[in-house]
């Protein structure tokens, strides 16, 4: 473990518990995409199936169940919770998202480690968590109107993804061959999606301004 | 390198 993981780690977990506190207390999910929640929860399904063969530490198994948990939690709240679903925007939300799902997993198949029915679904929650943010980046252009909690939550996702980036330059600089391209691929990928968002999180940071996405 | 050893994240 070093210093950038577990900053990324904890942004990581700072940005559901961001959206978990803002559907649970103002009890609405406007502006939030259901569809990048659902990819999520997905994400953390495929990736997480060796949760319970194959131990790696305490503070590995506790962050899986916190993330796989606020994961689904937030997707039941947005579906099932009588106030929060109403709040859904399903409207803005269409981005075909399973649509998404199918190039990942053929990609999974084609270019992994290791085919095996785990590895090949770990790959497939790597491609799949790299274009996961889509939904929610194409509802925001929709919307327009992004309030904090939402800003925030993008903000810290990307965060989280920027510091897993310097975490794997670390560790290829301080481990013996370390070396994992398809994770770099997919973590640059991901982490430029956005930077777009980034850019305009600054503007509106610096003059002051709420945040504006370009239409 | 065993792909065992990226498993470690999250």
């Amino acid at each position: 473990m070093n210093i950038f993981r577990l900053a990324g780690d904890m942004t990581h977990l700072a940005s559901v518990l961001v959206l978990l506190l803002k559907i649970h207390t103002i009890k609405s999910c406007a502006g939030i995409s259901l569809k990048t929640q659902e990819l999520f929860a997905i994400v953390f399904l495929t990736r997480y199936l060796d949760l319970f063969t194959n131990f790696i530490s305490i503070y590995n198994t506790i962050m899986k169940l916190i993330f796989l948990g606020s994961s689904f939690s937030i997707v039941w709240y947005i579906r099932r919770h009588r106030v929060v679903r109403r709040s859904y925007d399903k409207d803005q939300d269409t981005f075909r998202h399973f649509f998404l799902m199918w190039p990942c997993l053929i990609l999974a198949i084609f270019i992994n480690e290791k085919f095996t029915l785990k590895e090949v679904m770990w790959t497939f929650s790597i491609y799949l968590e790299a274009i996961a943010i889509l939904p929610q980046l194409v509802m925001l252009q929709r919307t327009r109107n992004i309030d904090n909690l939402t800003g925030q939550y993008i903000f810290l996702l990307g965060a989280y993804r920027a510091f897993y980036i310097l975490n794997w330059i670390y560790r290829y600089f301080t481990e013996e061959h370390y070396v994992h391209w398809i994770t770099w691929v997919a973590g640059v990928i991901q982490t430029l999606l956005y930077g777009d968002f980034f850019y305009y999180y600054f503007q509106s940071w610096k003059n002051n301004v709420k945040l504006e996405l370009p239409a | 390198s065993t792909p065992s050893d990226l498993k470690d994240e999250l």
